[in-house]
C-alpha cells in the first residue's frame, strides 16, 4: 500500500483514459 | 455495522452492512471514474502537458487528481450553512458528517473551500489556477523534471499576468493563491489515507 493511486485504481482510470485518447487518434 | 464512504462524489455514502466492502468500493469507483475521466481530459487541454511524455503525464495524474477535483468541487462545501451538497444531490450538515465519522479532514477541506472561495476567482482563473495544481503535483517518479518545471513555470506566468491585469490594485491575491498549493498537497495526503484505510479496513 505504497502507492495509494495504484491501490485505489486510480492508476488504471488515468491509463485508459488516456491510451483511449490516442486510440482515437490512431483512427 | 453500515459501510461509510462519505466522499461527496459516492451517489451511497452509507452502505447497509449486509454489502461487501468490494461491492462497496466498485460502487463508489463507478460514481469517481467519470470524474477521474474529466481531469484527465482537462490536463489534455492544457497548453504543453500532451507534450510530455504519457509516463510523466501519468504521474502528475496521479497525484494530482484528487487536488484538482478538491478545486473543481470545493463550491460543494458551503462554510456559512456548514454543510456539504454531494453529487447525488443530498446536502449532508456538518454534524450529520461527523456522525459518519468524518473528522479532521473534513475541517481542513473546509478551511480550504472557505479560502479558496473568499477569492473569488474568475472560471477561466480558476481553470488557470486547477492547471497550476496539476504540474505544481508530487514530482516522484517524473523522468523529464526539467520539461514539467518549463510548463509549470509558464503555466504560472500566465495565471499571474491573468490576475494580476484583472486587480491591478490588489497584489496579494496571486501570492495569496499560491499558498493553497502545500494546503491542497496535505489535504491529498490525508484523503490517500483515509481511503486506504477504508479499503484495508472497511
Amino acid at each position: 500500500f505504497n502507492d495509494p493511486a495504484n491501490n485505489l485504481g486510480l492508476e488504471d482510470i488515468i491509463r485508459k483514459a488516456l491510451m483511449g485518447n490516442l486510440e482515437e487518434r490512431q483512427e | 455495522g453500515a459501510k461509510v464512504l462519505a466522499c461527496p462524489l459516492n451517489a451511497c455514502p452509507v452502505a447497509p452492512a449486509s454489502r461487501s466492502s468490494q461491492e462497496v468500493w466498485d460502487s463508489f469507483s463507478q460514481c469517481f471514474t467519470p470524474a477521474v475521466r474529466e481531469v484527465v481530459e482537462f490536463a489534455k487541454s492544457i497548453p504543453g502537458f500532451q507534450s510530455l511524455s504519457q509516463h510523466d503525464q501519468v504521474m502528475l495524474l496521479k497525484s494530482g487528481t484528487f487536488q484538482v477535483l478538491m478545486v473543481r468541487f470545493c463550491s460543494l462545501f458551503d462554510a456559512k450553512e456548514r454543510a456539504v451538497t454531494f453529487l447525488n444531490g443530498q446536502t449532508y450538515s456538518l454534524a450529520s458528517l461527523r456522525a459518519l465519522g468524518m473528522g479532521s479532514l473534513l475541517d481542513a477541506m473546509f478551511d480550504f473551500s472557505e479560502k479558496l472561495g473568499s477569492m473569488g476567482l474568475e472560471p477561466d482563473e480558476m481553470a488557470l489556477f486547477m492547471a497550476v495544481v496539476l504540474v505544481s503535483a508530487d514530482r516522484s517518479g517524473i523522468v523529464d523534471v526539467g520539461a514539467v518545471e518549463q510548463l509549470q513555470e509558464n503555466l504560472i506566468k500566465a495565471l499571474r499576468s491573468l490576475i494580476t491585469s484583472r486587480r491591478p490594485d490588489d497584489s496579494t491575491l496571486f501570492p495569496k493563491l499560491l499558498l493553497r498549493l502545500p494546503d491542497l498537497r496535505t489535504l491529498n495526503n490525508h484523503h490517500s489515507d483515509k481511503l486506504l484505510a477504508f479499503r484495508i479496513d472497511p
